[in-house]
């Protein structure tokens, strides 16, 4: 069965989207069985594949509120062995229409448990919140990969986030573990990126990949031509940092 | 009385904490009286104030809950004429604690009505999502001020906000209005920058500060010194941009 990757941090804009897009597309060249869930109403995951509104009109909103099947919702992607289930702004309706549901937090582990065997990893992408839509994503996943930006109020949010995920581990999702930290948008020009690097390798040692994604201009261009970055540009430094860092979660699954 | 700004916008990472701690400091240093309310579970805004978590044992989430006066929540902060009203990550709670009351989006309107005569200005740092902490803030504010990072993610998302805004103007605060679109981290290394600059521009027009808020390291070390960017380094392009908003809003007050 796949190995299901919630990426999650409840800090804005430190690179979840772009590391769901990316690492997915990275595994997919590996010739691995990719799904990726946008589980963000601002569907910028969708958007990162190149899936215009006209190609959402089966969303996740749909899928988890029961209008569709499961495979109403799979779409495929421009990247071979990819397929995406999109989200456009209908998705923040979802939190108050499950709010009467018994099990509103297991909603989404119900949906992926019925294609589990089609795919080798499943991403789900989180918004920038703890809300249900996260608590979704936690109690249906194998493992949590955090994206950590270099920055220092990245840096404060790190510590609400373990303790959210211990909760979901000792409540909602027993099995729950860290896939890894990976940091993120490091520029060398900043003295605040190696700061906060060492930092969060002292505290967390090997649960942080040793790939370190750079801030790289090509990497934040690429969503504009609704394509992956490692479509777009593929000698750039960012797309080789989600290349390596593909190979340390590819190292990962020998692991137990 | 008071203008209450809410500062929002449900992309994560685009500058809300960041315009809401050194636009505040910068009017401050114009003789306003400010108040800044961080309604942010991460506490961002209370750490760029350098509150440190003993400072913040009367904090938002107890303000809300009723446990507390305003006059216990109100603390002084290292800017000459500015209060902070702090949060930690205890304000997540409050989403649920507050679900079966009546009127639960005007919590904050209450207790902002209290102090209303006692500043010039209030602003409100709202969390990357257009949760119940949000709709609070929107409920209670005279107006919302929207920072906009000069990427292609954060622009998908400005027509979903507009939409919101527009939501509670027709149903729970009628007097809302727009403060003002503040372009922010624009680089002109990055093409994309003058791309968004130019797009919002032509859709919002005088919607749109002419200030730009250029990315710039100094402002996000500053957080790590708890410290606003104008107390810790005055002549960097990045205070130089803040002081230079202050002004244009400043200028709003002569208008109606
Ligand atoms: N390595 C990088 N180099 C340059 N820009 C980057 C990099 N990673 C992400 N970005 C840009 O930074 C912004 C934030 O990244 P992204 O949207 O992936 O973060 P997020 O955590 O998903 O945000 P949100 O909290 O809103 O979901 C985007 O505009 C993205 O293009
Ligand atoms: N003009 C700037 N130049 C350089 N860095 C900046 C600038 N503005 C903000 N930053 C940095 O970018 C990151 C995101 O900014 P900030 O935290 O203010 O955004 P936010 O919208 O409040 O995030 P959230 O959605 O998590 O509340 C922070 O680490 C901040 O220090
Ligand atoms: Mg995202
Ligand atoms: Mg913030």
């Amino acid at each position: 069965p796949a190995r299901i990757i919630a990426v999650t941090n409840q800090k804005g804009g430190v690179g979840k989207t772009t590391t769901t897009v990316n690492l997915a597309t990275a595994l997919a060249a590996s010739k691995r069985r990719v799904l990726v869930i946008d589980a963000d109403p601002q569907g910028n995951a969708s958007t990162g594949f190149g899936l215009e509104m006209e190609d959402r009109q089966h969303d996740l909103y749909q899928l988890m509120s029961g209008a569709i099947s499961i495979d109403a919702a799979i779409h495929p992607s421009l990247v071979k062995g990819l397929m995406v289930i999109p989200s456009t702004g209908d998705l923040s309706a979802i939190e108050i229409e499950l709010s009467d549901y018994e099990d509103r937090e297991y909603r989404l582990k119900a949906i992926i448990d019925e294609v589990i065997d089609d795919y080798d990893y499943i991403f789900i992408d989180c918004p920038p919140s703890l809300g249900l839509l996260t608590v979704n994503a936690l109690s249906a996943a194998d493992a949590a990969m955090v994206p950590l930006q270099c920055e220092y109020y990245a840096l404060e949010g790190l510590s609400q986030l373990m303790k959210t995920i211990e909760a979901v581990r000792n409540g909602l999702n027993p099995d729950l573990v860290l896939q890894g930290v990976v940091l993120t948008m490091y520029d060398r020009r900043n003295r605040l990126s190696d700061l906060v690097a060492n930092d969060v390798r002292q505290h967390l040692g090997p649960l942080v990949y040793t790939t370190i994604i750079p801030r790289n201009v090509r990497v934040s261009e690429a969503p504009s031509y609704g394509k992956p970055v490692l479509l777009y540009d593929l000698d750039c430094p960012g797309s080789k940092a989600y290349i390596a860092l593909a190979g340390e979660v590819i190292k990962q699954e020998g692991q137990a």
